[in-house]
This record gives structure tokens, C-alpha cells and sequence, in this order.
């Protein structure tokens, strides 16, 4: 399985759609401080299920909604998207928030539960808590890291 | 399981003490089970002895040490348990020269076996990407902006 | 006591004001007690708002943000309250090219009234300082060694 | 009040003597990932009376003693000193730490307790919890900290 394209729109800092193009290899994504960088991170662990504010660097649920500013209005809706490849077929994830506070998870453009987006996964590799998203400032967190802390994510890798 | 879990950790010792001698170019690195435990239970222990000292305390490593530890445990899972992407949000802001370098030869090496996001302010890393994404937040927003390479080397990422 | 406390407190909102303006090139920054309550138990509120954004809560900041904020603090009470030295690790590890230039900037227009000992790994930063002492580690003891700046130019701190 | 001179022997990765002459203006101090340069910011704060390990990236008392390596036995002493100027006369103060668990505080070569040192600095803001060190990965604390932790800095500063 492989990551072919991320889409984010009303997410935090993203009031438009954007969307990335995810070829094999080094993607490297660079801007100022402040331009949206780390918030497409929260926007991956957000749409993997992602429910700890302080994982997200927010403090109410409803902080994902982009907030507006001079030349927008405040977003009526957050919506990630992720497609992945596996064996030529795609599989695609969705989470949208409504300003309502509606949660809404769609596999493959059908409305399904998170559970149902962590049974696809599991085992692939991919998810909110997996070793393989490193947020700005963890990299350092494995070493300050208890014996019991470290043997769970040898466990999980099992 | 109990099978399954001694063949993971053998592994995962055997990669991570090479991606610490890679890192710390001579150091050493073992992961372990602590004794005495029963091995379902057992919480997991990191060794490093760097080049010149003697085995050292986590606690005591320098800021960029502890970086390349955690950027070597990745890499040691990134064989046994492979994910469909992987994002990596500034690791390299602790590093120096040399270790940048060497964190560069790594990611070059694996990223034909695995996808990589990696968000840096560094013109040396940014210049080993085959995908380069630019984000600049125009009036309050994150758009995505075409990069040149050649813009890096005044170093003005707008 | 309550005198002093307001005084000190206009004049620190002041600094912190200008000093916001000057990192962030035309943000607004401001520092007050929160309202309702005694000078003397009252706390102290930080309101910044960046070009083209809303005023934010300080926790949605990015990581190159916040350093910038920190350093707008140090310099604002280096003013009311001047210490006979300043020691800076890395503080510039989260900021990019143009964030770095503008904290170099300040650094030098304050030099001239205050000693700066500035631990970082950046070449611009490297470049400006008055003394430079280079640190390395032989067979396990940390010596100083004379450090040439054209050295830099190919960046082999050794 | 101006530092003029920083001397370490004996102290972390310090087994032999070193002597930083410290002139006006900005003291850049560059190397190596590990190579002792945060160890130099932990010998000040540990001069100035810090007894929280925590701070000092220690977990007992004894691990400020230089441990030793393949050429060189471990310290018997650790000692830090810092020589002052302040109206053209000299000010020193020193701290010993042996390995019978002994700490010796002294102010211009004679014995003394850390209060009165504590007391000779006050108002000249110098002190190991003093806003003028930032160590690193700590610029940041400043924007995460309360508002009651901002009061308790400004009011130092009135
Ligand atoms: N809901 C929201 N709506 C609009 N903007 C938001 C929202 N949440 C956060 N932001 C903005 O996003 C910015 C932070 O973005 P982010 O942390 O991704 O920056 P970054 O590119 O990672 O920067 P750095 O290089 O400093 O780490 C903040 O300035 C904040 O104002
Ligand atoms: N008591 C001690 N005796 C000998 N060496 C020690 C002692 N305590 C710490 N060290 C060594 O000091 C090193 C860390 O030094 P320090 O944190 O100052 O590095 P640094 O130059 O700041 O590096 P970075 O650029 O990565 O932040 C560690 O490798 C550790 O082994
Ligand atoms: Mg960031
Ligand atoms: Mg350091």
C-alpha cells in the first residue's frame, strides 16, 4: 500500500483546497515559520482519528475549522483527504467536521465508522499513533521514553 | 507470540545497532529485553556507546545525540514493519553538518524502498528531494506555491 | 510596590510591542494584566496578532513562532532589567532563513550594551559574532580548538 | 556588572581545564553534535546554585564529575569559576563539588554560602533561574508557560 495523494480544504490554516501529489521517494515540503507546514501533519493524524487536542496543538474540537481572516470568512466545514494504492485498485479515506459538530468518517466515498477506517489499516503501517509520523520536536521524545513505553512500540511492530 | 517476539527483537537489534554505527559513524547500539523478566512482559532497553566515551545514560546525551538515536529507531522499524508513508517534521533542527549528512545518506538510500514527507528549513536536505512542495500563507491562508531549486541558494524561501 | 509593578509593566508592553514589529515584520504584540483583578495578584496576559492573521491563541503557533515570541520577551526585559551576561542554546534551531536574519539583526543592535554567549549551529550566525570559540570532543573530553571562519564556508565544523 | 571569564575543569565532559575569556559583544560558541558545548550552559547554572537535577540533565549529584575514558581516569573534582568586572575591580565565584559528596562555594577565592553569593548577585540580574539563560529547546516555554508563571518573571524585573 502507498500514499498517492493527500487533499486538505477548511483545516486549520488550509481555507482553500489544496492538494499534494505523493510520488515514491523524498517529498520535501518547506516554507516560512508560520505558513501551514505542521498543520498538514495535525490534518494526517487529524483524519487517522487523531482525538487529543494537545496532539493537535488544539484546545476545542471545533479549532480544525479554518478561522477566517481579512479577505475569508471562517470555514463551515474541515474536510481531509487521503487515496492510497495497493495492488493497481484505490482505496480512499475522508474525515469531515461540520461547524455543527458532526464527524464524519467515508471510506472509498461511503460513509463508514473509525473503527472501520483502523480495520483497513491495521497492520499496513498506518494510524494516527504509529512510529512512522514523527510531529515537530518528538524525534527526541523515543530516548526520553520509558523501557514500558518503548517495548509497546517493538509490540505493535511484531 | 512469544516466538514472534524474540525473532522482532533480534532483528531490531541487529538494524539499530547498523544505523547507530551509520549515524554516530563507529558508535554502537543494542536493544535489549531487560533481565529477569519474562519476555511477554519484559520492557525494552536501549544501549548506545558512542565513539571516544564510555556507554552512556540517555539522560546525558547532547540534543543532536538524542535526534540521531530516535532517527536511527525509526530506520530499524522502517525494515521490519514497513508503512505506506512516512512524515518526518523538522528532526534535523537539532543536527549539525555532519549528522544532517548523514541522516541525507540514509533517507536517500531507503527512500527507493519507502515514501518520506519531510518538512526542514535545511537547503541541503530540501535539494535531495524528488518532489519539492513550497506552502506560504498569502492573507491568513496556506496555499501551496511552485519551488525553483535555484531559489535556495540565496536562501530566501518566501 | 503596585507603582512600580504598572510602571514596569507599560514599559515592558512597550518593548514587547516594538520588538514583535521587528521580528515579525508589522505584527502586534501587547502584555497586560489580565483584567478584574488586584495589580499585585493580577497575572500577566501575551496578545500577539501576525500579518494578515486574527489574533491568536498563542498555543496554535508553530514551532518558528513561538521562538520568535520567546525572543521578543528576552529582549524586552533586557531593557527594564539589563543582566551582566545572556546565554542563548540554540534558540535559533526552529527559525527559518528569514526569521534567523531578523533575530541576528536584533542581536547585533544589542551587542553594544550586552555580552551574548550564543551557542547555535548556524553559519549567518557564526559570521557575525565578535569571538568564536569552537568545541569538540577527543577521545571522550570536550577541548577548544581555534576555529578559522573561512572554515565555515564549507561547513565542516570538525 | 560584566562577565569577563568563564573556567571549567572537572565538570561533565570538562576533564581538563578550559578558560573562555568573554569580551563585550556576542561569544559564539560552535561544534560537533555532543561535543560539550550545552554542558558549558549547565557549568553556569550549576555555579549559581542549581540543585535540581532535572535542569542539569543529571539523575544524582555525582554525575557532574567528569566520568572518564579510555585515556583518562574519572575527575576527583568538579569545578566551575566565573570572574566578573564591576567598576575595574574583579569579582570571582566559584563552586567545588568532590567525590566525597563535598560542595564548596567561594567568593573571590574565600569560602562562602551559596546565599551569600545569591545575595551579592541579586539585582544584577545574574542567577540560574534568571530569564538571560535560555537553554536549549527552551525558548519555546516562554508562550506555553501561564500567566501567573509571566507575573512571577516580570515581577523579577521590577
Ligand atoms: N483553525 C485555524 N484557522 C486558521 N489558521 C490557523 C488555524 N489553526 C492554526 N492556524 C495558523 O497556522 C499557523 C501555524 O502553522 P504551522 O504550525 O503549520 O506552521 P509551520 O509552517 O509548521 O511553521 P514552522 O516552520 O515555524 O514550524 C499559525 O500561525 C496559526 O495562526
Ligand atoms: N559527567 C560526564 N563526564 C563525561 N562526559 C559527559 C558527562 N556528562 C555528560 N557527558 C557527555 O557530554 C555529551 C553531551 O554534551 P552536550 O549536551 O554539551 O553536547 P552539545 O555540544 O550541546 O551537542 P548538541 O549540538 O547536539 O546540542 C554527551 O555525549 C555525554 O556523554
Ligand atoms: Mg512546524
Ligand atoms: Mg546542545
Amino acid at each position: 500500500m502507498r500514499l498517492v495523494r493527500l487533499e486538505i480544504e477548511g483545516f486549520k490554516s488550509f481555507g482553500t483546497h489544496v492538494s499534494f501529489e505523493i510520488k515514491n521517494g523524498i517529498v520535501s515540503i518547506v516554507g516560512p515559520n508560520g505558513s501551514g507546514k505542521s498543520n498538514i501533519v495535525d490534518a494526517i493524524r487529524w483524519l487517522f482519528g487523531e482525538r487529543a487536542n494537545s496532539k493537535l496543538r488544539m484546545s476545542e474540537t471545533a479549532d480544525v475549522l479554518y478561522f477566517g481572516s481579512n479577505s475569508m470568512k471562517r470555514a463551515e466545514r474541515a474536510w481531509v483527504k487521503a487515496v492510497f494504492e495497493e495492488d493497481g485498485k484505490e482505496i480512499s479515506v475522508e474525515r469531515i467536521y461540520q461547524s455543527d459538530g458532526k464527524n464524519t468518517y467515508l471510506l472509498n466515498g461511503a460513509v463508514a465508522r473509525l473503527k472501520d477506517v483502523e480495520e483497513l489499516f491495521f497492520g499496513t503501517g498506518t494510524g494516527k499513533d504509529f512510529y512512522s509520523i514523527v510531529g515537530q520536536g518528538e524525534i527526541s521524545n523515543l530516548v526520553n521514553s520509558s523501557p514500558i513505553q518503548i517495548k509497546s512500540l517493538v509490540e505493535e511492530a511484531a | 507470540a512469544r516466538k514472534r517476539l524474540i525473532s522482532t527483537m533480534e532483528l531490531l537489534n541487529e538494524n539499530f545497532s547498523r544505523m547507530i554505527s551509520v549515524l554516530f559513524s563507529e558508535g554502537t547500539g543494542m536493544m535489549s529485553f531487560t533481565e529477569g523478566f519474562d519476555i511477554l512482559d519484559a520492557p525494552v532497553e536501549i544501549n548506545v556507546k558512542l565513539p571516544g566515551k564510555k556507554i552512556q545514560k540517555l539522560y546525558t546525551m547532547s540534543g543532536g545525540e538524542k535526534s540521531l538515536v530516535g532517527i536511527a529507531f525509526i530506520f530499524s522499524l522502517l525494515m521490519i514493519n514497513p508503512s505506506s508513508f512516512y512524515v518526518l517534521d523538522e528532526v534535523d533542527a537539532a543536527l549539525d553538518d555532519f549528522s544532517t549528512q548523514r541522516f541525507i545518506n540514509l533517507l536517500e538510500e531507503y527512500s527507493k524502498v519507502a515514501t518520506f514527507i519531510v518538512i526542514t528549513h535545511n537547503k541541503f536536505i530540501m535539494e535531495r528531494a524528488d518532489t519539492l512542495y513550497g506552502i506560504t500563507m498569502m492573507d491568513g491562508v496556506s496555499t501551496i506555491i511552485p519551488v525553483e531549486l535555484s531559489e535556495f541558494s540565496d536562501s530566501k524561501v518566501e
